[in-house]
């Protein structure tokens, strides 16, 4: 069975929150090393790769490894149910055909449990192959958002260019064009407002605006976020949290 | 507009 004891159901929500649009249903996968989801969203040019390893819990104990198949908008109903500060455990038996979500509050004298369908859900899993990036990209995730935003008024796609000098967003449509550069900086009293590049070699890939700005809705989970790229390889789009990631991929647009 | 790939054409099925 499964039992996982969150101290701030917040994590969990901004988590489900970040990929719903993405990903409808999905199996959690539950082994002794925490929870994880690996899908593909509906038109299969993303894919989303969750982890929440055992040690971000306060509680953890799985000792059968479980699929558990879940409809996102019905889990969203669920944990909209709860508090961002309440204690959040979810429970599952070997054979279970539901989920159950408990929330306690923090003066632990209200308690509330809900139990959400499971679903058997078929999914196709990836492997995701070692890549050699030829850069990654470190920065502020508000100021990814920002770009994202700012550009999908102006074009469907934007590509960025990785140099040893800098990382430089572009973009173009019917109006006109656009572009922002950001420089490697370093703070030492403000590491979250870094940006860091490490680079290989230059590449540039095109990307769809729509996708990532469906991936800044993990903004919430982490001050920075990580982007690694190779050439017409996915992007891959990272946001740390303290035990785990939330991984997103994106094919890039190909040149003819 | 550019084509965009599956990303199942970039990671296999395992």
């Amino acid at each position: 069975m499964l039992e996982g004891k969150l101290e701030q159901a917040s994590l969990f929500k901004k988590v489900v929150e970040a990929v719903r649009e993405l990903v409808q249903d999905c199996n959690f996968d539950c082994t002794e090393n925490g929870l994880a989801l690996q899908a593909m969203d509906t038109s299969h040019v993303s894919l989303v790769s969750l982890l929440l390893t055992a040690d971000g819990f306060s509680e953890y104990r799985c000792d059968r490894n479980l699929a558990l198949g879940i409809n996102l908008v019905s889990l969203t109903k669920i944990l909209r149910c709860g508090n961002n500060e309440d204690i959040l455990t979810l429970e599952a038996g070997d054979s279970a055909d539901s989920l159950v979500v408990r929330f306690e509050n923090t003066q632990q004298d209200r308690m509330s449990e809900y139990a959400l369908k499971l679903m058997d859900i078929d999914q196709e899993h990836l492997g995701i192959p070692e890549t050699e990036y030829a850069a990654s990209i470190t920065m502020p995730s508000t100021e990814f958002q920002r770009i994202c935003r700012d550009m999908q008024s102006i074009s469907e796609s934007i590509t960025i260019d990785c140099t040893k000098g800098g990382v430089k967003f572009t973009c173009e449509g019917d109006i006109g064009s656009g572009s922002v550069t950001l420089k490697p900086n370093s703070s030492a009293d403000k590491p979250e407002l870094c940006t860091k590049i490490d680079l290989s070699e230059p590449v540039s890939l095109t990307l769809s605006t729509k996708y990532l700005l469906n991936f800044c809705k993990a903004t919430g989970l982490s001050q920075q976020v990580t982007l690694k790229l190779a050439d017409e390889n996915p992007i891959l789009v990272e946001y740390p949290l303290s035990a785990g990631h939330l991984r997103f991929y994106l094919a890039p647009k190909l040149d003819e | 507009p550019l084509d965009q790939d599956a990303i199942s054409t970039f990671f296999r099925s395992s």
